[in-house]
């Protein structure tokens, strides 16, 4: 398990710190409002409050220790880019940085963050890669054009055999897996009957995969 | 393909406007800002400045005969929910609409919004979920525990064999498929040696993924 610092409690940093500490790690939440501190309290391992542009305050705090970082402020370019650059200078290996748009990752980048992170553009294209089709709830790119979807079971398909829904067309759609509750079958049987609550997870081209929902509806 | 109206194209409506006419549907952006639409004419199918809370001007533009509708304004909580309630009105099948928090959400959904997205946090979770190793670089959960994760090879593995580097243990870390270059293998020879450039899709419990990954460092 690492020992991880959060710098900026907002929702993306929130949702960092409490995920992780869920996880087992060693979670050191930071915020400069008290108001804030006080609320995440219950959900993360550690949480103080200071300024974390404050050089003397991380190092009593033994953020150095850390195996890395994650800054999570964009409201004030200037102090994530400081902190920033303080973490690379007390050493912490691998530091996370979410920026506002392109210009403050760049500039992120030359600071020392290992990574930049986009969350409402790459939120905005997942929705986008997503569309084709209200039943997928998720997906993930592979190569441009090619897709990993997670797929809730549509209505019209509960009760049919998988093999019937889904063919074994070679330049179409392919079952990777079934799950079912909290169980997952990895290539199920094609004559395994579909259920309501069923999730798929599908591969295939973007293309392929607006032909298959559409012979669905 | 679609016919998608996007109202509001901060940096999530902008990467979904965008994305969606890349792939074909036809997309009209709506957004107050005259700035705004003049800098995005270029990547939108059809980008027009307008107060979208303005009924008689949503009318006049067609939004009545769109399939679905993206809300992407989070500043102001009370236009958001006002054309979220606007486009139910006019009759709008879909409708997807960003919350700033928890209770923005519940609002956007009791006015009729089929769908709510928070970008912030399922990004912040989303990091937390591939924490495990610096190598995902990106992850589906398919349920509680259990997820599918795209992984760039590291360098230690490079030249090795795949059935060397994930064994076929019954209760470990299974590889779906290999993408190199634009070309995706599914479920590649155990024999495939693996190129510095390869993404890997594997599926597993996140405590064999960390597991597995610490294995190979
Ligand atoms: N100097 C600082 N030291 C520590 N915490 C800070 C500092 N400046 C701002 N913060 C905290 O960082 C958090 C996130 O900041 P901000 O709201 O600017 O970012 P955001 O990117 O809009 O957040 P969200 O993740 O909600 O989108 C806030 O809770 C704020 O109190
Ligand atoms: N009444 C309105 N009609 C049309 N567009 C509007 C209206 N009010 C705000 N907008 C536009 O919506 C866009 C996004 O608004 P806002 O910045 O409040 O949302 P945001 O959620 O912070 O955006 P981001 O996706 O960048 O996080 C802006 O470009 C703004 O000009």
């Amino acid at each position: 398990k690492q020992h991880v610092a959060v710098i900026g409690l907002g929702r993306f940093g929130s949702a960092v710190a409490a995920e992780l500490g869920a996880a087992g790690h060693d979670v050191l939440g930071i915020d400069s409002d008290l108001g804030v501190v006080q609320r995440l309290a219950p959900s993360v391992t550690h949480v103080v409050q200071t300024d974390a542009t404050d050089e003397q305050s991380l190092g009593r705090l033994g953020v150095a220790d850390c195996d890395s970082a994650v800054v999570a402020i964009t409201g004030h370019i200037e102090t994530s880019i400081l902190v920033t650059l303080l973490l690379k200078r007390l050493g912490v290996e691998r530091v996370i940085a979410k920026a506002r748009n392109d210009l403050h990752g760049e500039i992120l980048t030359r600071v020392g963050a290992d990574r930049v992170i986009y969350p409402e553009r790459d939120t905005g294209l997942r929705l986008a890669h997503s569309w084709s089709s209200s039943d997928i709830t998720d997906s993930l790119d592979v190569v441009e054009g090619y897709a990993v979807s997670r797929v809730q079971v549509p209505q019209e398909i509960v009760g049919q055999e998988l093999g019937d829904v889904i063919g074994n067309r070679p330049d179409g759609v392919t079952l990777l897996l079934l799950a079912r509750g909290s169980r997952v079958i990895l290539y199920p049987d094609r004559g395994e009957r579909l259920q309501r609550r069923d999730v798929l997870v599908l591969a295939g081209e973007l293309e392929e995969m607006e032909r298959f929902f559409s012979s669905l509806h």
